[in-house]
Parts: C-alpha cells; structure tokens; sequence
C-alpha cells in the first residue's frame, strides 16, 4: 500500500548515522572517535 | 589490548543510570543476551562489587578500552547510540578490544587515503604494535562490528578506507552483530568454552544427528535424507548449493497409516535458566491435516524414564516450502525435545521434514512475519509492505511497514494500530518497546549476524501538531484496509528509512528460498522506568541508578536503609547491601556498618578488656589469700608450736 511520507517519524532524519559520525556531530573529539582515554574524555592522540 | 589487568571478571556488574533514555535501557538488555548467547560474557545488575560498569546517556557513545579498575567506569549510551550493535560495540570496547582497522597488519588489508581525511584527525587511524595489541591469531576481519565503515573521519565523499579487496568496500562498518572473528577473539581472550544460554544446534549434516535418536513405541521413523520426491528438492541449510551435502530429517506419512506417529528425541540437555526458545524450519508435503507435536521428556527425582509433557501441536502446515518456527519452553529438569511427526487424514504422497534446529535459553519471539517472494519486490515496491496485524502480550494491536523504494536504505517502522481491547487499555501508550528483527538464517544461530531495531512509545512523546504520537489510533491514526476489506486505523509508525541497506540484505541468509524473516516482540518495559537507589561505589561517590531488574510488589513496603538494594529471594523481600574493600552494611534492612578497622579495634578492645579483668581476677585472688592466711595466722600463733610449719 502506498504510504503517506509524513506518516511515519524516521528517528535517523533519514542518515545511516555509524558511531564516529554522531560523535563528530555532537562536537566530541574522542580518540579514535569513541575512546575515552584515562580521565580524559576530549583528547585525540 | 594486552595485560590482564584490564579484563573484566566473566560476570560483570553494571548499573543502567537514570539518565538513560527508556528505549536505550532494553536495547542494553536484549545487547547482553547476545553476549549471553555467543560468548561466556555475563552481565548481573551491581551489588557491591569493586569494580562495574556505569551505563549513563552522556554526549555521544563512548567507552574505555579494558577494566580500568576505578571502581565505576563509565560507558555513555547517548542519543541515536540506542542501536543493539553500538552497544556491543561499546561493550567490547569496555572487554578490552580496540577497532579493527588499529590492527598491527592494517596495511596488508586496507588503504587509509590520507589526504581524504578530515585535517587533524588523521591520528584516528592509528597502527597499534604488537607490544600494545594482540590479534589473538585471528586474521584480519572485514566483517567486525569493530570496523569503522568507508566513510570514517572523511572531508568529502569520497572513501578513507578503501579495502584491498574490493568486494568488502561496503562490508567494513557492518553494525549488525558480533561477527565470526569477533567472537573468536573475544571468546579467546576470556577463555570461553560455553556460553550461558546456548543449547544445541542441528543441520542434520553429520551422520549422527547431533545425538538425536528414534523414539520408542511409535510406529515409524524419522529418516536423514537430502532430498524427497514429492518435496523438499533440498534442504533448508544449503538450500541445495553444496552437491553431496544438504540433510535434513524426514517422516513419511505417505508410508503409514492415519494416526501412525514418528518420534525423534533430542540428545539430553541441561538447562540453567529454565526458560528455552526452541526453533526450526518444517516442510509438509503430506496431507494437509499432518502435524507435529513438540514434546517435552523431563528427567527429575523418582522419573528415571523422565515424564512426557505435550508442549505445542503445529497444524495446518503449509505445503510446499521450508517455513520457520518458534516454541517456547519452560524447563528447569534434564531434558529432550522429541518431534512427534503424525499422519492426518487425507492423501499423503510425502511427508513432513525437518532442518536447521536450535535451542537456546532466551525468550522466542512473540511474532513472526514472512515475506514470501521478496527478492521482486525489493526496488519495484512504491510504498510500503505492512505486516499483517498483531497483538502485543498488554493487548495493544500494531503492524510494522517496511518501506524498499529507496534504492539504496531498507526502511521500518512500528505503528500502533486499533484493535480489539483498545477500551480497556491505557492510552497514550505507555513503555512498549516494539523489537523488530531481520533474521540472518544461517542455520546456527551463534552465527547469525540479524538486523535489529528496537522502538519504545512514550506517553508523554508529542507530533508536531501537539496530539500524543502513541495515543489512541481511532483517535489519531488514518483509516486502512486489511486486505479481506475490514477496515481499520493506523497511528503513525515510528523507525527507520536506514534499517538496513539493499546491499546488505542481500547479502548472508537475510533472504533464502526468496523469504525474509522479521521477528517481532513487543514487551512491556514500565519496570525499567522505576529508580531504585543503589549502593554507594567504592570511590565514595553516591550515584542514583536505575534498578534493571523489575521492582517487585514485596518491596514496596520494605525499605533498605544506607542505600541497600531491594531484590525478593525465595519469594521473600530482602536488602541487598552496599560493601566496599574494606567496609560493607549489614543486618536485615543494611541499618548496620561494619568495616575492617570496627573489627581491629574491636579485637584490640577484646583483649585489653580481657587482659584487664583477668590482672583484676588476679589481684583480688592474691589479696584475698593473703588476707586469709594472715586471719588464720595471727590468733593462734602462740599455741600452735614454731617448728616443722610449712610458709607460703
């Protein structure tokens, strides 16, 4: 059945959003994109 | 990441924090039954102990690499990271495993374009040496939900990992599940030979039929064949692709006579948690009024033959393909599953077949939605597949639609839809997360690598025109058809346009014999929506957390003191207290502190109190006898002669 594109509600805005990309969105410059490092959350190598 | 120091014990502790979105708490939950299942990594909810795991909605996903061991470590499941396979992700993060492509060899298997990366982030795509991480002799893994996708770190469109061999370009970055090398690895470095809630697997490829045997007092057997005239042409395993192999096991109705049974009984299982999900695919070429009963021989004291239990009669099997089913068992005793094929009335020119079996202790589905024929509807579909409708355990109706249009992203989304109890249900709808499943039909389900997404209706999640999204769908939804002409309304579905892309679902056992497979459960959640205090960590720092396990009624009125937990034991409420190194809580309601130093000074006190009375015991004794012999001495001195008296 055709369905109305307003009737439903993608909670991806329509992006195969992986992991680095929604870390990079928010800002957070994690090591190697999802790593917390000892203490420190903000810190690349 | 090498140095044991950074493993987990094989239970791990972890509380899920208040802060954590409500979807997001049961996708963690179902993400430990897939460790559950394939590894022997087990999660338990925090007593007390040293060292755990602190799931929290920060910013973003992320997690330490290995047990740090300071005391809580967090792990943030932060927005749009509520996917099953980040957070295993993030799990194996936490278990000690860096990404893939970090690997010592990386550049015998991948090319990282440089100049395509975005400018000061090219350290996120470091080499680790031998010396820092270990490979576990495990080649190198295109297929590893560790991978980072084509896409990572890039300043335009074009890749920054681009794969020796071109065929895995658009497998790297898979977030399905745990794949075969990620398994191995993890089950390598924790040393695992079991897992906790896998049982059995059969493809009837090996002779010996996975131990299982011919029943007794039946009036015929099941066969191992790879082929029946009258159908399967093949099996469901191989699906006929692998000359000389491709078994599965067979009852020939048509040889025996109406009401003649077939028994084929498993080899004998130990169960641990006494709950089981037994699954397998069924072929009827027979009478349409063939069926096959699933029984149940569970072994306990005084039943040394065990006692037979009918668990389910499937009927009304279709004919003429391989189609899945699920049965739910609930057994604490040894045990077998027996398959008791039986001829129905009517003619028979084949019989009824069985393949790709699997047991496991984990909960069954509660729906099953094939779709036949699927590969001509991928890219020709305008719109949307709806699924037929189906009712969740609360008595809440819905459908899931699939959309394929896009050429290149699967789509799905759950929509609540009015139904039959709607009068008596509480509306907006409150805590049901709806799980959908693409099932990967490889015949062994350690292996199989599904898709998964899960949806939770918040009552209090509003649309853009200001109605509850999950509220009431003849309030709110749009008039539908079923297919029979029976109207109905749908509310507004809530999911994904990038389930899953094309590629992907073709690839593996997404589809086989042209079906596709989505499992459906919706569960009740409310419980996880409950804060329970936790006990204070061993760093000193209070946290509120939210208990996983639901709350039951026998706690309400049974309050634990110093942030004790509540659990019920034997059906009986009780406090869990909170401990550290060297400190802990006790007595019935945790009212009573107890550390190492109380129990030195006490000893000390002891001993000093001990010491004292005895010097006091002594001193009186010695005074007191001086005194007597003084009293008995002094008046009859002068009768009593000098000599031959013996003196103290």
């Amino acid at each position: 059945l055709p369905t109305p594109e307003h009737f439903v509600k993608d909670v991806d805005g329509g992006i195969d959003q992986d992991i680095f990309d929604i870390n990079e969105a928010l800002g957070l410059d994690l090591f190697e994109g999802d790593i917390r490092l000892d203490g420190v959350q903000d810190r690349n190598s | 990441i090498i140095g044991e120091n950074y493993r987990w014990p094989h239970t791990i502790p972890y509380v899920l924090e208040d802060s954590l979105e409500m979807n997001a708490k049961g996708v963690i939950l179902n993400a430990f039954e897939r460790y559950r299942l394939k590894t022997c990594i087990d999660f338990k909810p925090w007593t007390g102990e040293a060292n755990f795991i602190s799931v929290f909605k920060g910013s973003g996903c992320w997690s330490s690499i290995g047990n740090k061991r300071v005391g809580n470590q967090s792990l943030s499941i932060g927005e749009n990271c509520d996917r099953i396979a980040t957070i295993q992700h993030e799990f194996l993060h936490a278990l000690g495993f860096w990404h893939e492509q970090s690997r010592s060899d990386r550049d015998d298997y991948v090319n990282i374009i440089w100049d395509r990366i975005q400018s000061g982030k090219e350290n996120n795509f470091n080499i680790y040496d031998d010396q820092v991480s270990d490979t576990l002799n495990v080649p190198y893994d295109y297929t590893s939900v560790m991978h980072y996708s084509k896409t990572a770190f890039r300043n335009g469109t074009e890749p920054t990992i681009v794969t020796r061999i071109p065929d895995f370009m658009d497998v790297i970055g898979q977030r399905m599940d745990f794949s075969d090398s990620d398994l191995l690895k993890l089950n390598r470095l924790y040393n695992c030979s079991s897992s906790l809630s896998f049982m059995d697997s059969c493809n009837f490829e090996l002779e010996n039929v996975c131990g299982m045997i011919q029943g007794s007092g039946d009036s015929a057997d099941w066969q191992r064949l790879s082929q029946v005239p009258s159908g399967p042409e093949s099996d469901h395993s191989n699906m006929g692709q692998c000359a000389g192999a491709g078994f599965f096991m067979h009852f020939n109705s048509s040889a025996v006579s109406t009401g003649a049974m077939a028994v084929l009984e498993s080899r004998t299982l130990y169960p641990k948690r006494g709950f089981q999900c037994l699954q397998f695919y069924l072929y009827n070429s027979g009478s349409g009024s063939d069926q096959l009963n699933i029984y149940i021989r569970e072994y306990s004291a005084g039943s040394e033959n065990g006692t037979v239990t009918l668990v389910e009669e499937i009927k009304d099997i279709p004919t003429g393909s391989w189609q899945l089913y699920h049965v739910p068992l609930k057994v604490a005793n040894k045990f077998r599953v027996l398959f008791g094929g039986v001829r129905g009335a009517g003619a028979s020119l084949g019989g009824l077949s069985i393949d790709d079996i699997n047991l496991s202790e984990t909960r069954c589905p509660h729906h099953i939605w094939r779709i036949r024929n699927f590969t001509q509807l991928m890219g020709s579909l305008d719109g949307a597949l709806y699924s037929p409708p189906f009712y969740s355990p609360k008595g809440y109706a819905f459908q899931i639609s699939l959309t394929l249009s896009n050429p290149t992203n699967a789509g799905i989304y759950f929509h609540l839809i009015s139904g039959a109890n709607d009068d008596q249900l509480e509306w907006p709808c409150p805590w049901q997360q709806a799980t959908m499943t693409l099932l990967d039909q490889n015949p062994d389900i350690r292996q199989r690598m599904s898709n998964q997404r899960s949806v939770t209706t918040d009552p209090l999640l509003t649309d853009d025109d200001g109605s509850y999204f999950w509220d009431r769908p003849s309030k709110v939804g749009q008039e539908a058809l079923f297919p029979n002409g029976t109207q109905f309304r749908r509310g507004k579905g809530r999911g994904t346009s990038a389930f899953i892309t094309h590629e992907r679902l073709k690839s593996r056992d997404f589809i086989k014999g042209d079906d596709v497979y989505i499992l459906l459960t919706v569960e009740d959640i409310s419980h996880l929506n409950t804060t329970a205090p936790q006990p204070v960590p061993t760093n000193g720092t209070p946290t509120t957390s939210t208990s996983t396990a639901p709350t039951p009624g026998l706690c309400v009125n049974f309050a634990c003191e110093n942030d004790g937990v509540c659990t019920v034991w034997n059906g009986k409420a009780e406090c869990r207290c909170p401990s550290g190194d060297d400190w802990w809580y006790m007595g019935a309601r945790c009212e009573k502190r107890g550390s190492t130093r109380d129990t030195i000074v006490i000893t000390a006190s002891s001993t000093a109190a001990v010491f004292a009375v005895m010097l006091v015991v002594t001193l009186l004794s010695v005074y007191c006898t001086r005194r007597r012999y003084r009293q008995k001495t002094g008046p009859s001195t002068a009768e009593v002669p000098v000599e031959n008296e013996h003196v103290f």
